[in-house]
């Protein structure tokens, strides 16, 4: 099951001799992601090895809003980042994301109109980087 | 802001 995955993967990320159930795990995870971040057992991931499963280019999503909704449904159990948030009484976003899981979103693959509907209101990226990610749209 | 990795343009299969 998705559960059992999740828990199998985690548990064998280091232990050498377990390699093969880790990737076995790690496969089945990665062609049922849809219904692996759906679980309980997804948002109990080690911040690696979620970084590690949303960064995979073969990894069975519909889309990267798929992808995104996944990093912030984890981040929102994430304790460090919450504490990180309590602490200085701060809503932003882009300080709480732990780094390594941040860098799975792939921004220029949403779509211009969905980021504009559905991600830019998160404020996740600066100014500068929102007048990037346009220009790569634009095609420039 | 091009080293960082969330801008960049990378190959994703969607199904």
């Amino acid at each position: 099951s998705v559960r059992t995955a999740c828990e199998i993967y985690e548990a064998t990320r280091y232990v050498t001799g377990a390699k093969e159930f880790n990737t076995a795990a790690f496969e089945f995870i990665l062609r049922n992601a849809m219904k692996v971040f759906q679980d309980n057992s997804f948002v109990k991931l080690s911040t690696a090895a979620v970084a590690e499963i949303l960064s995979r280019d073969d990894i069975s999503v519909h889309s990267e809003v798929d992808i995104f909704d996944a990093m912030l449904r984890w981040h929102h159990t994430d304790e460090d980042a919450y504490l990180i948030g309590t602490s200085t009484k701060t809503r932003n976003l882009r300080k709480c994301i732990k780094e390594s899981v941040l860098n799975c979103i792939r921004f220029p693959n949403f779509e211009p109109f969905v980021y504009c509907g559905l991600i830019q209101r998160w404020r996740i990226l600066s100014k500068d980087e929102e007048d990037y990610l346009y220009s790569i749209w634009a095609g420039t | 802001l091009k080293s960082r990795p969330f801008l960049k343009n990378s190959p994703r299969t969607y199904i």
